[in-house]
């Protein structure tokens, strides 16, 4: 698969999800 | 006429040899085998890896002993609700857990097969309620999703090395009920689900909060889909899935199971794996434990798949003395443990 299929990946997306969601 | 059949593919010399019979274990007082599973145990500094067999109205841990045979140490018995599944606790000793209920599971309990302040071995209730599903987590934890009429609670319990349960703690719940979960391995503080109309859930479960961060969808094509294992890589959450409700299709076949890889940033998600049923079978109880899968089918054989390859790598058919019923992964991929209807338990080296 390619990155334009699935969007822009980040290594780190367990923390952004996390700062990003309402504690 | 179901030996016949599998005749060719048997015939297969790597699906022939890859799984050897080790040995064989026989409860005579049980006549209703609902599951199995392998647990460790640990006592006077040396720890084994003991079998757990459960019937409707009991318990019984086993030992191996001298020139293959095991021993029965211990059978608890349970009351008046049927035991329906042991739950295993990853990597944890001296621990067994047992979920019990008619048509859906109504209370989980521990087994504690040692305690050291009385020498004994104990149960205690975990939960009651109207569970959806449960799991086992590392360091004696247990997730389970149950339901009320107004809302889900998804909880998060423990229990102490004496066999006290600790404080639990609540995930926030999605809007449709969890139908199962899966550690993501090697992120202590993620866990995901799937939900009954078929989105993937991902929580934080660390000390604070229980978030729910992400709702993914699967796909209308595999509804009810059963997440069984997660990890994360190169930035990729890759979800093995099973699939016991999807239609068979000219292309795919049967699909048994699938390797999703989700981009949890943007929802989006593609197949990376997909294994079938051998052909002419049908139905699936499936367990997987790393990049191995195995499941029962209707015809009484066990299959077992490479889901990296996507591969079916072996076919054990049904024996002389009956239909395969139950397989399960033993604490590795090692060994399989197979069961059949009467109690009969073989575990095979893999």
């Amino acid at each position: 698969c390619s990155e334009s299929d699935l969007g822009p990946i980040s290594l780190n997306w367990f923390e952004e999800l996390s700062a990003e969601a309402p504690s | 006429d179901v030996a016949e059949q599998l005749t060719p593919v048997l015939l297969d010399g790597l699906r022939e040899e890859s799984l050897q019979l080790v040995s064989k274990l026989k409860d005579s007082s049980s006549s209703c085998a609902v599951d199995v599973s392998a647990v460790w145990w640990e006592a006077a500094g040396s720890r084994e890896l003991c079998v757990v067999t459960a019937c409707e109205s009991s318990v019984s841990l086993w030992k191996p002993l001298a020139s293959d045979r095991w021993g029965k140490v211990y059978t608890w018995q349970l009351g008046e609700i049927p035991v329906i599944q042991i739950v295993p606790l990853p990597e944890t000793c001296n621990l067994v857990c047992i979920a019990l209920g008619d048509l859906e599971i109504g209370e989980i309990r521990w087994l504690l097969l040692y305690s050291s302040e009385n020498d004994s071995f104990k149960q205690s209730l975990v939960k009651t309620g109207n569970i959806k599903a449960v799991l086992g987590l590392k360091d004696r934890r247990l997730v389970s999703s149950s339901r009320t009429m107004q809302e889900q609670q998804v909880e998060i319990v423990s229990l102490s090395e004496t066999g006290r349960s600790k404080d639990g703690q609540t995930l926030m719940p999605p809007e449709e009920t969890v139908l199962a979960f899966a550690e993501v391995e090697g992120m202590r503080d993620a866990l995901v689900g799937t939900t009954a109309v078929n989105s993937i859930v991902v929580w934080s479960v660390n000390l604070k909060t229980g978030q729910l961060l992400k709702k993914m969808p699967v796909g209308y094509s595999y509804p009810a889909s059963i997440c069984h294992r997660a990890y994360s890589e190169s930035g990729l959450l890759f979800v093995v899935l099973s699939h016991p409700h999807a239609k068979e299709s000219e292309s795919c076949g049967n699909p048994a199971f699938r390797v999703i890889a989700f981009n949890p940033k943007t929802a989006r998600s593609t197949g990376v794996m997909f294994s079938s049923l051998p052909p002419g079978h049908a139905g699936r109880q499936g367990d997987v434990k790393d990049a191995s899968a195995a499941a029962v089918l209707t015809s009484g054989a066990i299959a077992v798949w490479d889901l990296l390859l996507g591969q079916c790598t072996a076919l054990l058919p049904p024996g002389p003395e009956g239909s395969w019923a139950l397989a399960r992964w033993a604490t590795t991929t090692a060994c399989l443990l197979a069961g059949q209807g009467d109690g009969t338990v073989c575990l095979y080296r893999y």
